[in-house]
């Protein structure tokens, strides 16, 4: 069962929506997917429709007070569950080097409870390179990666692949990784240009399916549902089909 | 003369585009604008056409070594300089706790050297309220706040009001803000929604004038360009000329 690190360090890419959309692509497919809110903003928390709980009902329980994953869980409406985030979760990126261990406890939980034996898992990573994303990436067997089709998010790309290359001695294996272009606007030349180049530099870990800026996508949080509950029929909800679909006849959701 | 920090914690809300642009705007009325880019990314130091350097050569030497601003001190092409920014920032955001007047600094520095007697400054911030965002807030006597008409930025918005509310006490004053609504969609029934609520919320702190979403701004740091060089006539051009033009009247950057 996959293990996926949906992350990248720019902002605003799609991060939240490409991770609380798989999960749903994954719970509408018949798997019992868990997603794990690592972004002390708590953006997926929030558009999962989980309401806002405590610090010790979110996942900063298990690094504070080593509280079982399993008992931090909550069942969303659709399907999936969450283990939600909370602000105070901050505090463990600003405790880089007071722990030898913390970029692996969030994995050695994982295989301990045998949390994912049977389900994959989807973790939202937060717009920073610190110890909370690091420490998904150190979790996740692959790193879906959310680039948007400008600039900022070119040179992005670049570095989040720079990163991984770099954790492979450390991790000693290459992470599986895929890139997938979002809030793509096909009438903009600069979208294909972009398009172009990605294909150029990652090749077949540049995923065919592109997401579409699509209106469904950013109306979806409003209801607290995911794309496919808030409009069935709609491009974003096409799209993260399409890319579900796609990964998964890759075997990178094996 | 006005210290303004760009700042909202939700990423990718065009925070660095309105630094940018708001630099630009600044230069083109004959002021001599100093942007300081505080994002570890240094994504504006890239925007800007500013070419990578060392991190002895970015504000992380001012905080690492104490070397004076005024050192530091890049000019860009385009009548505005910047000191630019670096990876090693992001050690400044973990140290929290470990200076007490770290948060301080910035604002000392400027004051010190008296860098703003007759330059207005620009601060752009990363989409995290750690150190870095802090130490830029403390130091403006203003703060911009850029969001994007969605779900996670009205969210993000109220976050940003009950921040700079807190820090009233703590500053023994009240920040003067604006709230600006970019990345707008004017054929989404969202929003205007979202504008209207935020007017609602904000009265007189939200800002009249919209930025659109618009092309020509996602292109001009390709060419490492602001948005009225690199496409003078363009709707991105316009609004940021009315944005600049509107703050001006209002005496937010006086
Ligand atoms: N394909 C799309 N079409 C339309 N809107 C989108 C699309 N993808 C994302 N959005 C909207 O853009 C905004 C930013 O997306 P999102 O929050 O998922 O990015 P993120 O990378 O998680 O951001 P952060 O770095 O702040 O965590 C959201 O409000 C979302 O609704
Ligand atoms: N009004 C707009 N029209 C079109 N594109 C825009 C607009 N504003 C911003 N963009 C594009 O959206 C992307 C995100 O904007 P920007 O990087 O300025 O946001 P940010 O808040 O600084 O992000 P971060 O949180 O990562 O620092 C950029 O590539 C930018 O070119
Ligand atoms: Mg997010
Ligand atoms: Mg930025």
């Amino acid at each position: 069962m996959p293990r996926i690190a949906v992350f990248n360090q720019k902002g605003g890419v799609g991060k939240t929506t490409t991770a609380l959309n798989m999960a749903a692509a994954m719970a509408r497919a018949g798997e019992t997917p868990l997603a794990i809110d690592l972004d002390p903003q708590a953006h997926l928390s929030m558009v999962s429709g989980v309401s806002e709980g405590s610090a010790e009902s979110s996942i900063y329980a298990f690094y504070r007070d080593a509280r079982p994953l399993a008992d931090l869980v909550k069942p969303s409406q659709h399907g999936w569950s969450l283990i939600p985030a909370h602000l105070e979760l901050s505090k463990v990126d600003t405790q880089y080097g007071k722990g030898p261990n913390i970029l692996n406890r969030l994995k050695i939980g994982l295989v301990k409870e045998n949390l994912n034996g049977v389900r994959p898992v989807v973790v939202d990573c937060c717009p920073m390179l610190g110890v909370l994303s690091l420490s998904a990436i150190f979790a996740a067997d692959k790193v879906l990666v959310p680039v948007s089709a400008d600039y900022l998010a070119v040179k992005g790309a670049l570095q989040v692949e720079k990163t991984l290359n770099a954790l492979t001695p450390v991790l000693k294996r290459r992470i599986e990784r895929r890139y997938v272009v979002t809030r793509f606007d096909s009438r903009r030349r600069m979208s294909w240009d972009i398009y172009e180049s990605f294909r150029e530099r990652f090749g077949a870990d540049l995923c065919e399916t592109r997401i579409a800026e699509s209106v469904s996508l950013a109306e979806a949080p409003f209801s607290g549902k995911d794309v496919f509950t808030h409009a069935p029929g709609s491009r974003g909800a096409q799209d993260y089909q399409a890319l579900y679909d796609e990964l998964k006849a890759s075997g990178f959701l094996q």
